[in-house]
């Protein structure tokens, strides 16, 4: 079975601003 | 064929040709006749002028033929002939002709340091005690281990009126010693000038008319320097640089106007003068082509059973290590490239959320996941396990 990638659009960065990668 | 390299193409000891150093050099001469002229010297016409060019110029190619000194009126009777080689040459022997009566004492000396300092070759003299303070050379040579500047007869007058002062580097040398395998003897022949010190005129001491000293003056002609160019065994010619200097043709990874150092990355071990036995070259340093530059690490060197000392500067290609033979941290070896190729390393490309670290296995390029996570480069939830919404575990069990 292959997962699909991670999709960087369903993450919640509201409590973890400052990990947020720049894109 | 070349002369530094075997039909294998591997380096082999090489060295100039035998030559006349001072050929077409310029003689400084402490003293030279026709200023002003006289009768049979005039330093303003060349077919009276006596220079002291005459005596490095080819022969027959000049005349006159013979340099002449000023008249001498009374001591000291001292006349300096200098040569500058150019370079440093590895000395055979040195000679002088003189076209009128030789002197009964000169000394032959020679400077490895262009002109700064000097010491002597040989010594020549009917009276070595007293004009040099040295007893006559013996005849088996020198009696101390190394070479030594010994005091020789002064040269003969020959029938013709000349005579010849000849000194061969073997007569100052004792006997058995190897020019491959004897610094010191390297050091003996090794010269970068020649100065021959003309002390005393054959006939100093007669008086004529009534015990007035006689005026006296030296001439002669042929001041030969025979030796082969120096360079240490790694080049077989010696040529004019850019600047008009003498300067060996360097070969095995060598260079300098000797080869006495290596090339800047031809230093993966010390640099030695070649033997007949072994070529010592330079050897460039291992660094996959991936750096421009190395330096020399005599620990290193010694650790590896003295075979390499070479340590690669500045690694490009995202390389690292002493032969820049690794990938630096953040990238992985490309398995389906040469070590050698500019693209053999790989940036790990680890995903933002789901790689715990930037830093890949360099063999096998594999990121490091977090729980849940997979893919080389963590970018996938293992089976079992969804996209959460926390960049944090961003893989959970499927409930």
């Amino acid at each position: 079975e292959v997962m699909p990638t991670l999709d960087m659009a369903l993450f919640d960065w509201t409590d973890y601003e400052d990990l947020k990668p720049e894109v | 064929a070349d002369p530094c390299y075997d039909e294998a193409g591997e380096p082999r000891c090489c060295v100039p040709g035998l030559v006349n150093a001072a050929l077409g050099r310029e003689v400084l001469a402490s003293s030279t006749c026709g200023s002003p002229a006289n009768r049979v010297c005039d330093s303003s016409d060349p077919q009276r002028a006596h220079s002291a060019d005459l005596l490095t110029s080819a022969p027959g190619t000049a005349s006159p033929l013979c340099w002449r000194s000023d008249l001498l009126q009374r001591a000291p009777f001292n006349i300096t002939l200098t040569v500058p080689l150019g370079k440093a040459f590895e000395l055979v022997f040195v000679s002088l002709r003189f076209c009128s009566a030789p002197p009964t004492s000169a000394a032959l000396l020679k400077s490895q340091d262009h002109g700064r300092s000097w010491v002597p070759l040989g010594f020549f003299s009917s009276s070595c005690g007293l004009d040099y303070g040295r007893p006559p050379a013996p005849a088996d040579g020198p009696a101390g281990p190394g070479p030594e500047a010994l005091c020789f007869p002064a040269p003969q007058a020959q029938p013709d009126g000349g005579g010849l002062l000849a000194f061969s580097v073997q007569d100052g040398s004792p006997q058995g010693l190897d020019l491959d395998n004897s610094p010191v003897l390297q050091d003996w022949v090794t010269a970068t000038d020649i100065r021959i010190v003309l002390t005393r005129p054959a006939a100093q001491g007669d008086t004529r008319d009534g015990g007035v000293t006689a005026p006296y003056s030296y001439s002669a002609a042929e001041l030969q320097v025979g030796g082969r160019c120096k360079c240490n065994g790694h080049a077989s010619r010696c040529l004019l640089d850019t600047q008009g200097r003498l300067t060996c043709d360097c070969q095995h990874g060598t260079e300098g106007p000797d080869c006495s150092r290596c090339k800047p990355f031809y230093c993966d071990r010390p640099w030695q003068r070649a033997t007949g036995q072994e070529a010592h070259a330079c050897l460039a340093c291992s660094c996959n082509g991936h750096a421009r530059r190395c330096r020399f690490n005599m620990e290193l060197y010694r650790l590896s059973g003295r075979r390499s000392g070479g340590v690669c500067l500045n690694c490009r290609h995202n390389t690292a290590g002493r032969h820049c033979h690794y990938c630096r941290e953040g990238f992985y070896r490309d398995p389906g490239r040469t070590l050698s190729d500019r693209r053999a390393c790989r940036a790990c490309d680890c995903h933002p959320v789901g790689a715990a670290g930037k830093t890949c296995n360099q063999t096998t390029g594999q990121c490091p996941c977090k729980d849940g996570v997979t893919g080389l480069t963590c970018n996938r939830c293992a089976p079992g396990f969804q996209q959460s919404r926390s960049p944090v575990a961003p893989c959970v069990k499927t409930l």
